[in-house]
Formats: structure tokens, C-alpha cells, sequence
């Protein structure tokens, strides 16, 4: 089991890694890495001996060796399609983030119950309606959501998304949802992100 | 110095506490902490333990005193201004979101430099043009500020934040900012969160 800590820096790496991936980077020193990604670069070299060696002495990463790597620690070497709940505000911020193809996320389905914004499009999408959810899922097959709508619908939401077969659910809601012992849910509260940068810039330690 | 996962629980058991405080409860047990947090008994009865007593067997524990000394140890007692800079999709989102008074936090002001925009209402506040920043605030005084602009525009936000006296900034730009040694900077990646939630599922572990 990789901490969790751990895998929050890895896949900071990763989006690092498929930047300069993309601008045609063929390897990357530890201290490059601290430059691009704001980690020590002693902690780069940490975090890579715990899955096994892979620079060599003076040459350097292989950037496309280490995406493979840590793509396959983190179960994200398939392309896995993401249904999204809420085509409101925050909706329209993550449709529109541009980094999402790169990590093999890709946002299949858009749902909500808003009947004049359905059928609109959004993003490359069009706004399904959330009644139809089991149904459109049944075709897509996705394990994972985001939940985007107001805090007093996010439960009715995460029910229809447990009985559509998702088993992972990314909840930005301000809400502590109920689900099965076998539905994961990670909230997403910039309210504590706030509060432990307050807390640091209070106290003038590091991060 | 607090563990960063500490602050992450204590700023989630004040979310809890502050809603239950609007609803009239006086006290709170662990189990009924566990049962709105989602957080373990065990691990509320331990994190509070770090700092002092504070529960009476059987009786519970009293929720203005716990807000009141969570947020002393957060640094939150007093009420803080935060800047926004980006009035797009993830700025309306922020402004929207129903908790942050409860939290201490204000948006004090909203910078955009979309001519279009400037002077339009945006949620209780008008859009301000981001040249006026520092003129801004230096009526304001506030310390933190949240960057919601696209990733090619965040540097030079950065700059002109740093150099308007703000020392602690939440970046939500899928880039690493660069700042002089006294600014803190809070990286926010939902893809980050995505991540660590496909492993988990994958996994089939306790998150
Ligand atoms: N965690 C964070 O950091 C963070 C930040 C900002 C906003 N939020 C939260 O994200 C959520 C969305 O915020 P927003 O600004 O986009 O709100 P919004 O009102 O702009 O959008 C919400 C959307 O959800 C839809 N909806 C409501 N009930 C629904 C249902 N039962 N089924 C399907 N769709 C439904 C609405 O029609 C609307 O389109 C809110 O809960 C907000 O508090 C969280
Ligand atoms: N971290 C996350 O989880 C997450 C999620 C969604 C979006 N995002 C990121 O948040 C940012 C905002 O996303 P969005 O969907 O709101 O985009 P948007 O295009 O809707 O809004 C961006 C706003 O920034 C303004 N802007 C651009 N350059 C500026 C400058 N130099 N000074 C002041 N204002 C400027 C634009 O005029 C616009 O109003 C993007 O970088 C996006 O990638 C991050």
C-alpha cells in the first residue's frame, strides 16, 4: 500500500513528466524535477527508490520510462472514463481543466436534473438528464464520479451513482455522504486547503 | 508544528462543529463526530488529546469549546480577508460556496483583467480590475489570496500578489508557481485527488 502522501506527489510528478513529455523531453535530472515540480529533489529520489531504480548516474531519468512506472502504480495505464454530476460553475471548471486527457481521465458523461440545461452542450459534451443515469452508464461503464451539485442533493446523487456501478466517487459537495463499504469517496474541501495554509503562513513554517 | 493530516481533520471537525453550533447543538459525543465527519472515534478522541482535555465521559464534549480552541490552533479566531484573482467558472464556484463565513473567511475583492467583466456584479462583490491590485489592497490588508486564472496567466499573478503584501496563496493554475522564501503557496489538484481515488478503487484499500 502506497501512502497517500506518496501517491499525491507521484501523480504531481506524473503531470510534470507528460508536460515535458509533450515538448519532446527525452530524460530529466532530480534537481529539473524540484525545478518543475516544486519537490526536493532528494524526496524525487526517495519516492523513486520505493517502486525500484531507474536513472543512471550523471545521464538521468528516462521520462518516458518513468510515466509507464508510475502510470501502472497508480492503475491509470488505461484511458478510464469519468461521469460527472452538477453542469453548473465548478461543473464547467473541471470540464474545461486542461490537464485531463494527459492522465487518461477522460469526463464521458455530463448529468443534471436541470431541464433547461439539458440537452445544452458543455465542453465537448451535451447535458444529459440525471434520470437517465443508470441507463447511460449501463453503455459507458465507468467506475468513477465527481460530484458537483449543492451539498442537500449530493447524497440523493451518490445513491443513483452507487446503484449505477460507480465504486468511486470524488465528492466536492460540503457534505459527509453514506455509501456501501465497497464505494470510495474522497472529498474535495478548499475550505481546509485554506485553513492549513492560514495555519502556515501564521505560524511561518514550511509546508 | 501541527502534521499537515491533522490540520486536513481539525479543519473538517470545525466544518461539523460550525454547522451543528447553527443548529443549537451544545454537545457532541465522539461517535456522533465519527457519524458527521467520517472520521473514526478513535482518531477525534486522539487528535483532540494533542491539545489538552476536553471531553466529560458520558457527557461529551462542548461544541463552542471545541470551535473555540480548534480555531485558535488554526489561527482562524480572527476573520480573515482573501483576495480572488480569475473571475471565470472555478471563481464563481469559490465565491458560491456556502461555508466560508462560518469558517472566518471572507472574499474581500475579486481581480479580473477581461475588460468585459470589470465592473460587473460577481456574487456580492464587483469585479475590479487586477491593475488596481495593490491600490486595492493596501485598503483591505488581507495576506491570503486564491489564483483561479489559466495556468500561462498564474506567474505574473503571483507577482503582482507578492508584490501587493500577500504571503500565503492558494494556487488552483495547473502550474508551479515560483515566490520569494516568506510566500507560502498551496498547490489544489483535483486530477491529484482523481488519481489517488482510481488507485484506492483499484486497490480495493481503505482510503
Ligand atoms: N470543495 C470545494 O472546494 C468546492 C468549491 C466550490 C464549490 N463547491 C461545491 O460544489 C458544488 C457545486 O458548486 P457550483 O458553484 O458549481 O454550483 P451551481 O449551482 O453552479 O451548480 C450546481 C449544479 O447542480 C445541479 N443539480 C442540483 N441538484 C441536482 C441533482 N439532484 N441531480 C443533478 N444535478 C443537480 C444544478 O442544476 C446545477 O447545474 C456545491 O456543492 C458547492 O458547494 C465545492
Ligand atoms: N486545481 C483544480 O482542481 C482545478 C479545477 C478546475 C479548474 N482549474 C484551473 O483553474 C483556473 C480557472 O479555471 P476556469 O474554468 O475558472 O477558467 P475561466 O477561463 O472560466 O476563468 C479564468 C478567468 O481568469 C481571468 N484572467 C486571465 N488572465 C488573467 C490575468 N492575468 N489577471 C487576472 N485575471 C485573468 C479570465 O479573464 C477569466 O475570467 C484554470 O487554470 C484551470 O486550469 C483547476
Amino acid at each position: 500500500r502506497v501512502p497517500i502522501p506518496t501517491l499525491e506527489r507521484l501523480a504531481t510528478y506524473l503531470r510534470v513528466l507528460l508536460d515535458l513529455n509533450e515538448g519532446g523531453v527525452e530524460t530529466i535530472s532530480s534537481q529539473e524535477m524540484e525545478h518543475y515540480s516544486g519537490i526536493s529533489a532528494a524526496q524525487f529520489r526517495k519516492d523513486l527508490s520505493y517502486f525500484g531504480e531507474f536513472g543512471k548516474p550523471g545521464v538521468g531519468y528516462s521520462v518516458p520510462q518513468l510515466i509507464e512506472c508510475i502510470e501502472r502504480i497508480l492503475h491509470i495505464d488505461q484511458e478510464q472514463p469519468i461521469l460527472l454530476v452538477g453542469a453548473g460553475n465548478l461543473g464547467a471548471a473541471l470540464v474545461g481543466y486542461p490537464n485531463f486527457r494527459a492522465h487518461r481521465f477522460r469526463i464521458a458523461a455530463v448529468f443534471d436534473n436541470n431541464f433547461v440545461k439539458i440537452g445544452r452542450p458543455f465542453g465537448e459534451l451535451v447535458i444529459e438528464d440525471i434520470a437517465r443515469l443508470k441507463e447511460v452508464n449501463a453503455q459507458i461503464g465507468a467506475k468513477l464520479a465527481i460530484i458537483a451539485v449543492p451539498a442537500s442533493a449530493a447524497q440523493t446523487v451518490a445513491d443513483m451513482l452507487v446503484e449505477a456501478g460507480i465504486t468511486g466517487i470524488l465528492n466536492f459537495a460540503p457534505t459527509v455522504l453514506k455509501v456501501p463499504p465497497h464505494v470510495f469517496v474522497r472529498n474535495v474541501s478548499f475550505l481546509q486547503e485554506l485553513a492549513v495554509l492560514s495555519y502556515h503562513v501564521a505560524e511561518g513554517t514550511e509546508i
